[in-house]
Protein backbone atom coordinates (compact mmCIF):
# COMPACT_ATOMS: atom_id res chain seq x y z
CA UNK A 1 0.00 0.00 0.00
CA UNK A 2 1.55 3.12 -0.70
CA UNK A 3 1.60 6.63 1.38
CA UNK A 4 0.54 9.65 0.33
CA UNK A 5 2.17 12.63 1.83
CA UNK A 6 0.66 16.05 1.41
CA UNK A 7 3.18 18.47 0.32
CA UNK A 8 2.21 22.14 -0.84
CA UNK A 9 1.09 21.79 -4.24
CA UNK A 10 4.26 22.98 -6.51
CA UNK A 11 4.57 23.34 -10.20
CA UNK A 12 5.45 20.72 -12.61
CA UNK A 13 9.35 20.62 -13.16
CA UNK A 14 9.71 21.67 -9.93
CA UNK A 15 12.52 20.40 -8.04
CA UNK A 16 14.22 19.94 -4.52
CA UNK A 17 16.17 22.82 -3.99
CA UNK A 18 18.60 20.93 -1.80
CA UNK A 19 18.67 18.68 -5.47
CA UNK A 20 19.56 22.08 -7.57
CA UNK A 21 22.19 23.31 -4.84
CA UNK A 22 24.21 20.05 -4.93
CA UNK A 23 24.30 20.63 -8.72
CA UNK A 24 24.59 24.11 -9.46
CA UNK A 25 26.96 27.11 -7.57
CA UNK A 26 23.51 28.30 -5.92
CA UNK A 27 22.42 27.88 -2.13
CA UNK A 28 19.40 26.40 -1.21
CA UNK A 29 18.20 29.64 -0.10
CA UNK A 30 19.39 31.12 -3.53
CA UNK A 31 17.58 28.52 -5.55
CA UNK A 32 14.43 28.91 -2.72
CA UNK A 33 15.03 32.81 -4.06
CA UNK A 34 15.39 31.84 -7.65
CA UNK A 35 11.84 29.69 -7.25
CA UNK A 36 9.63 33.33 -6.10
CA UNK A 37 11.14 34.49 -9.20
CA UNK A 38 10.33 31.74 -11.60
CA UNK A 39 6.69 32.15 -10.17
CA UNK A 40 6.40 35.43 -11.22
CA UNK A 41 8.19 35.14 -14.89
CA UNK A 42 6.67 31.69 -15.48
CA UNK A 43 2.71 33.42 -14.45
CA UNK A 44 3.06 36.07 -16.63
CA UNK A 45 0.97 34.89 -19.56
CA UNK A 46 0.24 31.38 -18.91
CA UNK A 47 -0.54 30.38 -15.26
CA UNK A 48 0.91 26.66 -16.01
CA UNK A 49 3.92 27.39 -13.74
CA UNK A 50 6.30 26.69 -17.01
CA UNK A 51 8.04 29.87 -18.79
CA UNK A 52 6.85 30.19 -22.41
CA UNK A 53 8.88 32.27 -24.72
CA UNK A 54 6.91 34.56 -25.28
CA UNK A 55 6.94 35.26 -20.87
CA UNK A 56 10.25 35.32 -21.27
CA UNK A 57 10.71 37.85 -23.94
CA UNK A 58 8.42 39.35 -22.33
CA UNK A 59 10.75 39.96 -19.23
CA UNK A 60 13.59 40.46 -20.82
CA UNK A 61 12.72 43.25 -23.14
CA UNK A 62 9.18 44.27 -21.85
CA UNK A 63 7.81 42.73 -25.33
CA UNK A 64 6.27 39.20 -25.68
CA UNK A 65 6.37 39.70 -29.47
CA UNK A 66 9.96 41.19 -29.69
CA UNK A 67 11.93 38.80 -31.60
CA UNK A 68 15.52 37.99 -31.27
CA UNK A 69 17.84 35.65 -32.40
CA UNK A 70 20.04 35.72 -29.03
CA UNK A 71 16.97 35.48 -26.91
CA UNK A 72 16.31 32.63 -29.03
CA UNK A 73 19.75 30.92 -28.91
CA UNK A 74 19.42 31.67 -25.06
CA UNK A 75 15.65 29.92 -24.52
CA UNK A 76 16.49 26.88 -26.45
CA UNK A 77 19.31 26.23 -24.25
CA UNK A 78 17.64 26.74 -21.35
CA UNK A 79 14.93 24.46 -22.81
CA UNK A 80 17.24 21.63 -22.15
CA UNK A 81 14.42 19.09 -22.64
CA UNK A 82 13.45 20.44 -25.95
CA UNK A 83 9.52 20.91 -25.21
CA UNK A 84 9.22 24.33 -25.89
CA UNK A 85 9.29 25.93 -22.21
CA UNK A 86 11.18 25.93 -19.31
CA UNK A 87 10.25 24.64 -16.06
CA UNK A 88 12.44 25.15 -12.34
CA UNK A 89 15.10 22.80 -12.73
CA UNK A 90 15.94 23.85 -16.09
CA UNK A 91 15.80 27.32 -15.15
CA UNK A 92 17.83 27.20 -11.98
CA UNK A 93 20.60 24.76 -13.83
CA UNK A 94 20.81 27.43 -16.70
CA UNK A 95 21.00 30.41 -14.41
CA UNK A 96 23.98 28.41 -12.68
CA UNK A 97 26.30 28.69 -15.79
CA UNK A 98 25.67 32.88 -15.60
CA UNK A 99 26.71 32.58 -11.72
CA UNK A 100 29.98 34.29 -10.83
CA UNK A 101 31.82 31.25 -9.39
CA UNK A 102 31.16 29.09 -12.03
CA UNK A 103 33.88 27.52 -13.58
CA UNK A 104 35.29 29.40 -16.38
CA UNK A 105 35.05 25.92 -18.60
CA UNK A 106 31.66 25.96 -17.98
CA UNK A 107 30.73 29.17 -19.35
CA UNK A 108 33.03 29.16 -22.40
CA UNK A 109 30.99 25.96 -23.19
CA UNK A 110 27.96 27.23 -22.90
CA UNK A 111 28.87 30.35 -25.12
CA UNK A 112 29.86 27.53 -27.48
CA UNK A 113 26.36 25.80 -27.80
CA UNK A 114 24.74 29.42 -28.24
CA UNK A 115 26.59 30.59 -30.97
CA UNK A 116 26.46 26.82 -32.77
CA UNK A 117 23.31 28.24 -34.07
CA UNK A 118 23.03 24.95 -36.20
CA UNK A 119 24.06 22.58 -33.90
CA UNK A 120 26.92 21.22 -35.41
CA UNK A 121 29.28 20.87 -32.81
CA UNK A 122 31.35 24.14 -34.39
CA UNK A 123 30.75 27.60 -34.97
CA UNK A 124 30.69 28.44 -39.22
CA UNK A 125 31.89 31.60 -40.65
CA UNK A 126 28.36 31.44 -41.85
CA UNK A 127 27.40 31.52 -38.40
CA UNK A 128 29.03 34.07 -36.82
CA UNK A 129 28.04 36.49 -40.15
CA UNK A 130 24.72 35.94 -39.33
CA UNK A 131 25.00 36.72 -35.33
CA UNK A 132 26.61 39.96 -36.67
CA UNK A 133 24.34 40.97 -38.84
CA UNK A 134 21.40 39.97 -35.99
CA UNK A 135 23.36 42.43 -33.63
CA UNK A 136 23.63 44.96 -36.14
CA UNK A 137 19.82 44.87 -36.62
CA UNK A 138 18.91 45.08 -33.37
CA UNK A 139 21.36 48.10 -32.45
CA UNK A 140 19.86 49.81 -35.55
CA UNK A 141 23.69 50.19 -36.75
CA UNK A 142 24.28 50.14 -40.54
CA UNK A 143 27.43 48.89 -42.18
CA UNK A 144 28.43 48.00 -45.24
CA UNK A 145 28.93 44.47 -46.57
CA UNK A 146 32.24 44.58 -47.20
CA UNK A 147 32.71 45.85 -43.79
CA UNK A 148 30.78 43.41 -41.94
CA UNK A 149 32.86 40.99 -44.26
CA UNK A 150 35.94 41.93 -43.30
CA UNK A 151 34.90 41.53 -39.46
CA UNK A 152 34.02 38.13 -39.89
CA UNK A 153 36.95 37.25 -41.58
CA UNK A 154 39.42 38.67 -38.72
CA UNK A 155 37.66 37.46 -36.14
CA UNK A 156 37.50 33.79 -38.38
CA UNK A 157 41.06 33.69 -39.03
CA UNK A 158 41.89 34.13 -35.81
CA UNK A 159 40.09 31.82 -34.31
CA UNK A 160 40.41 29.25 -36.47
CA UNK A 161 43.55 28.43 -35.65
CA UNK A 162 43.66 24.61 -38.00
CA UNK A 163 42.09 26.93 -41.04
CA UNK A 164 39.73 24.27 -41.92
CA UNK A 165 36.46 26.63 -41.88
CA UNK A 166 34.70 26.05 -38.62
CA UNK A 167 35.75 26.86 -35.10
CA UNK A 168 35.94 23.70 -33.04
CA UNK A 169 35.08 23.78 -29.26
CA UNK A 170 39.52 23.93 -28.48
CA UNK A 171 39.95 26.67 -30.95
CA UNK A 172 36.93 28.27 -29.13
CA UNK A 173 38.12 27.61 -26.01
CA UNK A 174 41.91 28.91 -27.24
CA UNK A 175 40.22 32.09 -28.13
CA UNK A 176 38.11 32.86 -25.53
CA UNK A 177 41.34 32.10 -22.91
CA UNK A 178 43.31 35.01 -24.81
CA UNK A 179 39.94 37.27 -24.78
CA UNK A 180 38.70 36.99 -21.87
CA UNK A 181 36.17 39.83 -22.41
CA UNK A 182 34.44 37.66 -24.74
CA UNK A 183 32.88 35.68 -22.00
CA UNK A 184 31.83 38.81 -19.95
CA UNK A 185 28.15 38.19 -21.28
CA UNK A 186 28.51 34.39 -19.14
CA UNK A 187 28.62 36.26 -15.58
CA UNK A 188 26.10 38.12 -13.86
CA UNK A 189 26.62 39.54 -10.68
CA UNK A 190 23.44 39.70 -9.59
CA UNK A 191 23.46 36.37 -8.95
CA UNK A 192 26.09 36.17 -6.46
CA UNK A 193 23.99 36.31 -3.16
CA UNK A 194 20.51 36.51 -5.26
CA UNK A 195 18.77 36.87 -1.66
CA UNK A 196 20.42 40.22 -0.60
CA UNK A 197 20.01 41.55 -4.04
CA UNK A 198 16.00 40.59 -3.83
CA UNK A 199 15.28 40.50 0.11
CA UNK A 200 11.71 40.32 -0.86
CA UNK A 201 12.21 36.64 -2.24
CA UNK A 202 13.84 35.73 1.17
CA UNK A 203 10.38 36.66 3.21
CA UNK A 204 9.03 33.77 1.41
CA UNK A 205 11.61 31.48 1.40
CA UNK A 206 11.28 27.71 3.31
CA UNK A 207 14.26 26.85 3.74
CA UNK A 208 16.54 28.47 5.98
CA UNK A 209 20.60 27.55 5.71
CA UNK B 1 37.94 51.67 -37.09
CA UNK B 2 34.91 49.22 -37.90
CA UNK B 3 36.87 46.13 -39.54
CA UNK B 4 39.36 46.06 -36.26
CA UNK B 5 36.25 45.06 -34.15
CA UNK B 6 35.89 41.38 -32.85
CA UNK B 7 33.22 40.29 -34.03
CA UNK B 8 32.27 37.74 -30.82
CA UNK B 9 32.81 40.80 -29.15
CA UNK B 10 29.93 42.73 -30.63
CA UNK B 11 27.39 40.05 -30.75
CA UNK B 12 27.70 39.58 -26.89
CA UNK B 13 26.83 42.89 -26.72
CA UNK B 14 23.39 41.61 -27.31
CA UNK B 15 20.44 43.36 -25.63
CA UNK B 16 19.48 39.72 -25.01
CA UNK B 17 22.36 38.83 -22.51
CA UNK B 18 21.00 41.84 -20.37
CA UNK B 19 19.75 38.50 -18.39
CA UNK B 20 19.50 40.67 -15.33
CA UNK B 21 16.11 42.28 -17.11
CA UNK B 22 14.62 38.83 -15.82
CA UNK B 23 15.00 40.15 -12.17
CA UNK B 24 13.18 43.50 -12.52
CA UNK B 25 10.75 43.64 -10.02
Amino acid sequence: MGCYCSKPEKTPGYEDPVVLAAETPFTVSEVEALYELFKKLSSSIYDDGLIHKEEFQLALFRNQNKKNLFADRIFDLFDVKRNGVIDFGEFVRSLGFFHPNAPVEDKIAFAFRLYDLRQTGFIEREELKEMVLALLHESDLLLSDDVVEAIVDKTFSDADKKGDGRIDQQEWKEYVLKHPTLIKNMTLPYLKDITLAFPSFVMSSEVED
Amino acid sequence: KPTSMNAFELISRSQSFNLENLFEK
